[in-house]
């Protein structure tokens, strides 16, 4: 069919890509989405976890503070707001004590605007 | 699994223009890792 | 390089509930562009990681210091 490989193009993505045991690779996985208010929905096998090499998207947290360059998509504001917070995270990992937001922030509640 | 591996050696292809139009080489896992998010997305 | 639309095709449909679920041929097309432009940003991104480290080669960990903000672009 159309959507599938062509006997060349299998050759090649055979050649070239395809991981084999004598690669000595694991197959790359994207983590699992876990929820904590709602049930699981995918479970994967034993055999999958042991096989696989599951990507993380926390390792390099701390590098997260900071926009990486971009090509032809510019940063989404989703994004600029994760590496804000995780800016935010950075410079209130050393605090002792107070909390320098709570300190900033507070003096500006109005508690009618609450109650 | 065909599908996958049509998704697989599409991305392959195209890490392959980057790699030549940055004069850099792309590792089978970073092309795997590439292709399985790919999937995801 | 890039997507065919039947590749997309069947891909989407791999997650539609009803099987009977059509995607028009422009939709297949724009969806099979977004994907080109997705796995390029995604190369680019790490690339440029792996230069930024004066390596040569592209390796899983460039496109792990990507990922997080590459998905929330996406």
């Amino acid at each position: 069919e159309k959507w599938s490989l062509s006997p060349e193009e299998f050759e090649i993505w055979d050649r070239l890509y395809r991981i084999k045991e004598s690669d000595g690779i694991k197959t790359p996985t994207l983590p699992q989405v876990w929820f904590e208010t709602i049930e699981n929905l995918e479970e994967r096998s034993k055999h999958e976890e042991e096989t696989a090499h599951e990507l993380s998207l926390s390792k390099w947290r701390i590098w997260q503070n900071q926009s990486f360059p971009t090509f032809m998509v510019d940063h989404s504001d989703r994004c600029y707001h994760f590496t804000s917070v995780m800016e935010m995270i950075e410079l209130m990992r050393h605090e002792q004590g107070d909390c320098s937001y709570q300190l900033e922030i507070q003096p500006h509640l109005c508690l009618e605007d609450v109650h | 699994q065909r599908l996958k591996a049509a998704v697989h050696y599409t991305a392959g292809c195209l890490c392959r223009e980057v790699a030549e139009d940055k004069k850099m080489e792309f590792s089978k896992q970073t092309i795997a890792a590439l292709s399985e998010i790919t999937f995801r997305q | 390089a890039g997507f065919r639309k039947e590749t997309v095709d069947r891909l989407l449909r791999l997650y539609f509930r009803d099987r009977r679920t059509r995607v028009n041929g422009d939709a297949q097309a724009l969806m099979a562009e977004m994907l080109n432009v997705f796995v390029r940003e995604a190369a680019a991104r790490a690339a440029r990681q792996a230069q930024a480290e004066d390596l040569e080669q592209v390796d899983i960990e460039h496109l792990e210091k990507v990922l997080p903000q590459l998905l929330l672009d996406f």
